[in-house]
């Protein structure tokens, strides 16, 4: 599962290119400066924006559950042919039922 | 799951076995021979590899073996079948025109019969169809539900001159078969009484009804009937992906079938199976073309359908084969590759060797991945009269099953004997099919035909039972097995195809080169002779469409 960390100073290191693009020596210093200011909001709101996503991203489908969960959950559920009419057409769900995947 | 590779999965395709070139496939349709080409329908899905967005595949051969990939034949684009052009049946009538009939999932999902003609008769390749514009022809009747109401068979004339067909159902938990008259597809009286019905085998999909000589080895077309006619009814087990069949007698007059052994009738746990692995919705069809009833399976995957979706495809046709009852015994059918199959043999080498108890021994043939293995054994005499002779050798046969008994590793007195395919040198990976002698309480011994899939891969997203049955062996007989290995697929025919079994397997390092054949004799006490032929099988090359591969295949 991707850190959450790894997410964070994609962000930060799309700041370090612009700083580092010799914008130093930029005639027009006073509106760098006054783009800073822009830019440090931007950053912040950007990187608590990936915060908010994040959890998000861990509340919906958070990939650690365990496999009983999945288990437990889909092995109630349909297949998509049960569903339709006919005969079970997938293994799926035979493992999900059995837990033995040397059944059939 | 099992990290599967792209030189695993690639391997995992065959060479001489039908499958569409990429994506899902389920049941055979209206196979049929027409103008000079065997037809080939099957449930598609052109959008995945898993079931869904169901149309109607089709390919053409001239010998049920070489197949040309057609158009598709019908596509779900009407509110009849718009959920599904699903599984149906062709029937050839006598002026030499086609009506089709198919089950239609409509826009509301109920299970609806229609009719369909090819739009053009004089072409050989049916190309194009024409679902009749009065569709549905037949609705679920009273107290049958939406969802239970699919399949139709191929029609047979009356002695009244009309056409009959039934369809497989449910009442409750009890599986049916309901049938209809009609003199011209379009109109249907429904009869009031059933062709058969078992209690407690749940919904009956894809029903088969056919005639069967008891005299002759020839087929018989589907209208048939007589004093030497024995009549098939074969269901797939809605609830356990089975498909089982019974012999017994038609009564025209009321259209009304009865078993000849009620304790093996169609659906229940003992009753008779065309094969004991994977096989379902099977389908026979009359070709008048060799006067042979040919039987076509669907052979599943047992791997994940993740994998399915990796590797782009899911799902196998088995080699199509010759049915007829088994005029030895009576009571079962005989099922065969058809003869064409041999047109793909390419180098052999024969073998006759003994086989001393505990003994493994390497058959070099080279590449072990596309093979054709006729096989005869002999189980030395003495070692026979030695066992029955012995009071301390346990009657075992009456608790023996292949699935429950332990597989090829535990030895008996009289074996598992027989081959060991697609294994590594190693044997880490292996497929064993045998046979098993027993001794029953009477002090017969009873033969089973097993294949042992759970050591077959080392992936742990694979099904990997063992399958088999008994095998009818008539006094004098020796033990014979036929076994075809097409990559994944693995298909055995015990004494002369009275019991069959179609395995699919999934090896990691037993492909390509690292396929090995193996001959083996597990048994504690006999000393088995084999005599034995190999053939090396060639690709059938079944091609994607194009005019000058049909052009080609004209000539």
């Amino acid at each position: 599962m991707a850190s959450s960390d790894a997410l964070l100073p994609i962000s930060a290191r799309e700041e370090d290119p612009l700083l580092s693009d010799g914008s130093r020596s930029d005639p027009n210093l006073e509106t760098h400066f006054r783009r800073r200011p822009v830019k440090g909001l931007l950053a912040v709101s950007f990187g608590l924006l990936f915060i908010a996503f994040y959890v998000a991203l861990i509340a919906t489908h958070d990939g650690s559950r365990s496999k009983d969960a999945i288990i437990d959950e889909t092995a109630t559920s349909t297949s998509r042919a049960r569903l339709a009419g006919v005969s079970e057409k997938s293994n799926d769900q035979l493992w999900k039922l059995s837990g033995d995947r040397n059944t059939a | 799951a099992f990290a599967w590779n792209n030189s695993m999965l690639s391997w995992q395709r065959t060479a001489f076995h039908f499958q569409p070139e990429q994506n899902w496939m389920n049941d055979p349709n209206g196979p049929l021979f027409y103008k000079g080409y065997y037809h080939f329908f099957y449930q598609y899905n052109p959008n995945a590899a898993v079931w869904g967005d169901i149309v109607w595949g089709h390919a053409v051969s001239k010998d049920l073996i070489h197949w040309v990939h057609l158009p598709l034949a019908m596509v779900a684009d009407q509110w009849y079948d718009s959920n599904g052009v699903w599984t149906g049946s062709a029937t050839i009538l006598p002026d030499g025109s086609i009506v089709m009939l198919y089950t239609g999932s409509t826009d509301k999902s109920v299970q609806v019969q229609n009719l369909a003609y090819p739009e053009d008769p004089n072409d050989p390749l049916l190309l194009k169809w024409v679902k009749f514009s009065g569709n549905p022809v037949l609705v679920p009747p009273p107290g049958i539900l939406p969802k239970d109401f699919r399949d139709p068979t191929t029609a047979w004339k009356t002695s009244e001159g009309k056409w009959r067909i039934t369809i497989g159902s449910k009442i409750n938990r009890t599986g049916i078969s309901l049938v209809y008259d009609t003199t011209d597809f379009k109109t249907y009286e429904r009869l009031d009484t059933l062709l058969h019905a078992v209690p407690n085998t749940g919904m009956w999909e894809c029903v088969d009804f056919y005639p069967v000589s008891k005299t002759d080895v020839n087929g018989l077309e589907t209208s048939v009937n007589g004093p030497d006619v024995k009549h098939i009814v074969k269901a797939s087990m809605d609830d356990t992906r089975i498909d089982h069949y019974a012999v017994g007698t038609y009564f025209d007059s009321n259209g009304t079938w009865i078993p000849d052994d009620p304790t093996i009738d169609v659906g229940i746990s003992t009753s008779l199976r065309y094969d004991y692995g994977k096989f379902y919705a099977s389908k026979t069809f009359y070709d008048q073309n060799k006067s042979r009833r040919i039987l076509w399976g669907w052979i599943s995957e047992s791997d994940s359908e993740a994998a399915d979706v990796q590797k782009g495809w899911s799902s196998l046709q088995g080699i199509p084969r010759t049915v007829v009852l088994d005029t030895k015994t009576g009571k079962n059918l005989v099922q065969w590759p058809v003869e064409e199959i041999k047109s793909l043999r390419l180098s052999s080498k024969k073998f006759d060797m003994e086989v001393s108890p505990g003994s493994m021994i390497p058959i070099d043939v080279g590449s072990a991945a596309q093979l054709d293995i006729e096989a005869e054994f002999e189980i030395k005499k003495e070692s026979i009269d030695k066992i029955l002779g012995n009071a301390s050798v346990v009657a075992e046969a009456e608790e023996f099953s292949c699935q429950n008994s332990g597989g090829s590793t535990v030895r008996g007195a009289l074996g598992p004997f027989g081959f060991s395919v697609l294994a590594d040198e190693k044997l880490s990976e292996q497929t064993p099919i045998y046979f098993y002698v027993a001794k029953g309480k009477d002090s017969k011994l009873k033969t089973f035909f097993c294949t042992d899939t759970s050591r077959s891969s080392f992936a742990n997203d694979v099904i990997k039972p063992i399958y088999g049955s008994v095998v009818p062996v008539l006094k004098g007989e020796k033990l014979t097995m036929r076994i075809l290995v097409d990559h994944s697929i693995v298909e055995g025919f015990g004494q002369g195809g009275r019991t069959c079994i179609t395995s699919r397997v999934y090896p990691t390092k037993a492909i390509y080169g690292a396929a090995k054949l193996f001959l083996f004799n597990n048994a504690i006490d006999a000393t088995v002779t084999a005599s034995f032929t190999v053939w090396q099988m060639n690709s059938a090359f079944i091609h994607p469409y194009s005019e000058d591969v049909v052009r080609a295949l004209s000539r």
